[in-house]
């Protein structure tokens, strides 16, 4: 599966 | 980044420094739950192990680094501040927040974006921090009376949350791709357990009267 996309949000 | 995330961070960072003034000024902490500050601090460290490894952005890892220092102060203050501790109500704040620690991250290993370590922990504290108010709202309903500077810190706290739901919203029509079911899910739910608090806190504000939860 996709990388999950970063966590940008605190 | 977009408005809603930005009033988001700050109500919530505002949220933390009323906190941490309230313990410094008064040098009490009566009113204060000291299990959901320790669960706020269990959220940020685990939340943010990726502190040192992920570089998003100067505002990001500047952010987190003041929600887990303020967070670990705050733990610490109550616990170990000869003067604070005192006034700690030790004997209302019997919430059992061991259950939700073990309950969070079970949902977590079950329920996560991918089954790796730093997916599981970081699942873990957005579900942890949905529940993470439970102590401070059965202490308040215990206490009765609610000091202004409590029930500010609670409302922001209510307040960052409704603002981050305005995020997800706006990341789900402005994105292609809207994965952050987990957060925005949780986060509905933390909201939801500030809904009566928001209430009552608006009651009082329209009756001018003292903040007084239903026993």
């Amino acid at each position: 599966s996709e990388q999950p996309q970063s966590h940008d949000e605190l | 980044m977009n408005i809603f995330r930005l009033a988001g961070d700050m109500t919530h960072l505002i949220s933390v420094l009323v906190l941490l003034l309230k313990i410094y000024a008064t040098k009490s902490c009566s009113g204060i739950s000291l299990k959901t500050q320790e669960l706020y601090a269990m959220v940020f460290v685990a939340r943010y192990l990726d502190l040192f490894t992920d570089y998003i952005s100067f505002y990001n890892t500047v952010m987190k680094i003041v929600f887990i220092l303020s967070s670990l102060a705050i733990v610490w203050c109550m616990r170990m501040h000869r003067v604070v501790k005192r006034s700690y109500d030790k004997e209302l704040d019997t919430f059992r927040h061991n259950i939700l620690i073990v309950v969070c991250f079970g949902v977590a290993v079950i329920i996560n974006e991918k089954f790796t370590l730093r997916e599981v922990f970081w699942a873990f504290s957005i579900y942890l921090e949905a529940v993470a108010i439970l102590p401070q709202l059965v202490l308040l309903q215990r206490s009765g009376n609610v000091d202004n500077l409590t029930g500010q810190y609670v409302f922001l706290l209510g307040g960052y949350r409704a603002f981050y739901i305005l995020n997800w919203i706006y990341r789900y029509f402005v994105e292609q791709r809207f994965s952050r079911w987990i957060s925005a899910i949780s986060g509905l739910i933390q909201t939801a357990l500030y809904a009566d608090f928001f209430y009552y806190y608006f009651l009082s504000w329209k009756n001018n009267a003292k903040l007084h939860l239903p026993a």
